[in-house]
Formats: C-alpha cells, structure tokens, sequence
C-alpha cells in the first residue's frame, strides 16, 4: 500500500 | 478561515519544513512530490516508491501554538488491486487531538469490478468522494470531508501506509 497526499484543509481553532 | 495546503507546496528533496502555517515532516525519506492524473500529491522517497508514502515511512504536521479541526483531506493514487497488479491500499491516519488523545483511522480502496461507482471505505466521520478513478488512466484520488467530526483540538496529524 502507498499514496499520496494531494491536499490538506485545517482551520485555526482559537 | 480555512487554510489550504497542497501536494505542490512541499519542496522536493526537504524532510523538514513550515508549509501553511503548519510544521511538516517526512521520514525516514525526503518530500517527493508526483503527479498522476492531473492530481500532483507529496510522498516520500524511498521504500517500496521512491515518491509514494509506503508503509513504515510518515508524513506528520504538528501544530505548536494552536489546536485545529480538519474540514478535508485528499489522498492520491490509492489505488484496489488488478490497475498495478497490486492490493486494495490502505491508508492509516492518526491525529493526536488534546480533549480525546491519539485517535487512529483507516481509508481502504474496495475492489469494485465495473465503476463507476468506485468506492473507498473510511472508519471515520464525514463522507468520502472519488476524484479521479482507480483505473490504470485514473489517479485513484479520494477526498475525505470532514474526517474527524468534531474533533477540533488537534495537534498533530500523521499519513502512513499499511499492508492492503
């Protein structure tokens, strides 16, 4: 198994 | 405000870098980006693929200064079997979340015979959309919305393969 990461979304919790 | 970040952000040839505003690393290899399908995602030199994330290799973002929620994840070339004379991949993520600790989870590539639909099975919240398809033309690309549910005290977040 292998693969690879096309995009990460985060978003800042304050 | 949700912040983005991209296969073709990370600088080939680093293990070690701030991308987005979070701190990446690889090991044991170096950033390798590749491209299939259009869709251009990070992996890791060295292993079974030299530009893939194999198993025992990690690609990890930490964030020191502030906890975050994940609203998506991508994944590429995750492919289920016959296209590369290979098995239904599996992708493990783990997250370290300050309220529930170190949670783990599982995307697996299920073998569909005729797609569409082309399926893939995720053990954690949200849903899961195919991109591109797992065909040999395909890029077998997978994203997951809103992965974790709640969970929005994470510190750190961990890509790494395991046997399909």
């Amino acid at each position: 198994s292998d693969f690879t990461l096309v995009q990460l979304q985060y978003e800042p919790v304050p | 405000t949700v912040i983005t970040i991209n296969g073709i952000d990370f600088p080939n040839g680093l293990n070690n870098q701030t991308i987005g505003g979070l701190s990446w690393t690889s090991s044991p290899g170096n950033f390798q980006q590749k491209t299939v399908a259009g869709y251009t995602g990070v992996g890791i030199t060295g292993g079974r693929t030299g530009d893939e994330i194999d198993i025992e290799e990690f690609l990890t973002a930490t964030s020191a200064s502030f906890p975050f929620w994940v609203p998506s994840f991508t994944l590429g070339v995750l492919f289920d079997g016959p296209e590369f004379d290979d098995v239904q991949e599996v992708a493990q993520v783990t997250i370290v979340s300050l309220s529930q600790g170190t949670k783990v989870f599982k995307l697996t590539n299920t073998y569909d015979a005729i797609i569409p639909p082309d399926t893939a099975s995720w053990t954690g919240f949200g849903t899961v959309t195919n991109l591109s398809p797992s065909t040999g033309a395909g890029g077998a690309v997978w994203k997951i919305t809103n992965p974790f549910g709640s969970i929005n005290d994470i510190t750190s977040i961990e890509f790494t393969a395991l046997t399909g």
